[in-house]
């Protein structure tokens, strides 16, 4: 499968931040979002739409990306903070 | 699962379309009517009461607004987020609902671009009154746009949708969970015109078939919705069987990759293997991923091992994963696996017993049926049955286009032609006995 450009990535990351799936950045640490976390993220929204959770951005979940939708996350702060624990 | 959200305490709320959309064909009259029978849809299943009221304090106070507009969920223009909905609770903004204005929002219509807002606005105002998102593949709740979801006279909300709504509510009174709502025709509903408003941009082509008199030269089941197509047009129904619009698409338009000359298909087929949909046109055929028709197509049917000729009929059976190919009384099996014809094949056809010969076309339907349209009626075998059931053939146009007056026993479907017309409000100048105009209009 093709890789995803860095592109993708920052869309991705911002969609999944948006949608619930990543806990934003924290402000005060500058902690940044490791791979781990991305990749449990990506699973998660993998999971969610009904797609084979691979935990990469393969072209499915691009697209899935791409779709029109609801504005509203798909997971709560909370939800996305403990899947982050 | 998704963490259940607020509630609301009261039972009657109240509601108010407050900026309409501005670029839209659809009349503000259609929109708060679309929102009415949205809302109608919670309200048919739940104790909650929805009012249209004026002023600037109603519950449900529905804007369509455009980018950044002041409440943390900026819209991004066609595509992308298209709407949202505040959840209860005491906050002014609580229950409010936005659409994005710069999405081109439709109301039966055939036009891929559109977006549906009667399917939309089910899905916001079950944010507004308390739902959260969900993975449920058949959900109006999952975040996902899934294009129309039907007429919404007749739309009926997932099974699952209705029990996570009566969680938090409880079951309306008139309703038992088994019961299907009724719509009683002497409430003062609000008006749905038949077509959009603007009716001079979308008039009947010349060349467009009558759904309702007319046999199809090809049906088939692709992601779940049914597909009839005739000539150039095809009309889709969503899973549930309800037909996306009156108006026939343009398959050119859809099916992206087919030779603008190409007037007619033969058979299509939605693969099980990949599901990528295969078409059939004489001895060639094409096949799409998704909408696009792939690199390398047209090739020749005989890639399948089937001699010249072409293919009257082809369904994939979801019983062995196998694809079942028809041409006037022979039926060959092709195992897409293995990618080779099965042995002992071409069969006659008479082994599915009280099926027709030289059939237009034959689909696999998520009930596990198979069925066999011929001329304007349709055969129904069940499950890995190979015999047709009792009291079959039926009108096509009947039970699966929105057709009325069809007498299946007639005495041949071509003949049946002058017993059936299209229900609403089509223009058929072909019937004007006396020079006038005939229009029908059942709505």
């Amino acid at each position: 499968a093709p890789t995803p450009t860095a592109e993708d990535i920052n869309r991705g990351v911002d969609w999944l931040t948006r949608f619930g799936y990543l806990p934003p950045p924290d402000p005060v640490t500058g902690q940044l979002q490791t791979q781990e976390e991305l990749s449990k993220a990506i699973k998660a929204m993998q999971e969610f739409g009904g797609l084979k959770p691979t935990g990469i951005l393969d072209e499915a979940t691009l697209e899935l990306m791409k779709t029109p939708r609801c504005s509203l996350p798909d997971l709560s702060q909370s939800e996305a903070t403990r899947r982050k624990r | 699962n998704i963490q259940m959200v607020t509630k609301w305490n009261k039972r009657n709320l109240s509601w108010r379309v407050r900026t309409f959309p501005k670029a839209s064909s659809l009349g503000h009259d259609t929109v708060r009517a679309l929102m009415y029978y949205a809302l109608k849809v919670w309200s048919d299943i739940t104790p909650l009461n929805f009012h249209e009221v004026a002023g600037n304090n109603a519950d449900i106070q529905i804007d369509f607004s455009r980018a950044d507009h002041n409440d943390g969920y900026p819209f991004d223009g066609p595509g992308g987020t298209v709407a949202h909905a505040f959840f209860p609770g005491d906050h002014h903004t609580s229950g409010d609902t936005h659409f994005d204005d710069e999405e081109f929002w439709t109301f039966r219509s055939s036009d891929v671009n559109g977006m549906d807002l009667f399917a939309v606005a089910v899905h916001e105002f079950g944010h507004a009154i308390g739902l959260a998102h969900i993975s449920d593949m058949e959900s109006i709740m999952r975040p996902y746009y899934q294009g129309p979801v039907g007429d919404p006279l007749k739309y009926n909300l997932p099974y699952d949708d209705k029990v996570r709504i009566w969680q938090l509510y409880g079951v309306r009174e008139s309703v038992s969970p088994t019961a299907k709502p009724e719509v009683n025709g002497d409430e003062d509903h609000p008006f749905l015109p038949d077509l959009p408003e603007n009716r001079s941009t979308i008039q009947p082509r010349k060349d467009e078939p009558d759904r309702c008199n007319t046999h199809f030269d090809a049906v088939a089941q692709i992601r779940g919705e049914a597909f009839f197509f005739k000539g150039k047009y095809f009309w889709r129904l969503t899973r549930n069987k309800h037909l996306v619009s009156l108006q026939p698409a343009q398959i050119h338009r859809f099916w992206r990759g087919l030779p603008l000359n190409m007037d007619s298909v033969d058979a299509i087929y939605e693969r099980t293997t990949d599901h990528k949909i295969v078409f059939f046109k004489g001895d060639r055929y094409w096949v799409f991923k998704d909408n696009n028709v792939e690199e390398g197509y047209p090739r020749p049917i005989t890639d399948f091992g089937l001699p010249p000729g072409g293919v009257d009929a082809a369904f994939s059976w979801s019983h062995n994963d196998k694809t079942y190919l028809f041409k006037e009384n022979l039926f060959w099996c092709f195992n897409e696996r293995e990618h080779r014809m099965d042995d002992g094949y071409p069969m006659e056809t008479t082994l599915w017993k009280g099926i027709p010969t030289a059939m237009d076309d034959a689909m696999a339907w998520s009930d596990g049926s198979t069925y066999f349209f011929r001329g304007k009626e349709y055969w129904k075998v069940l499950d890995n049955k190979m015999q047709a059931e009792e009291g079959y053939p039926q009108i096509t146009a009947r039970d699966w286009l929105v057709c009325s007056d069809m007498q299946s026993d007639g005495p041949s479907a071509e003949s049946s032609r002058t017993g059936a017309h299209s229900r609403q409000g089509q223009h058929d100048e072909s019937r004007s006995e006396n020079a006038y105009e005939v229009c029908s209009c059942t709505s």
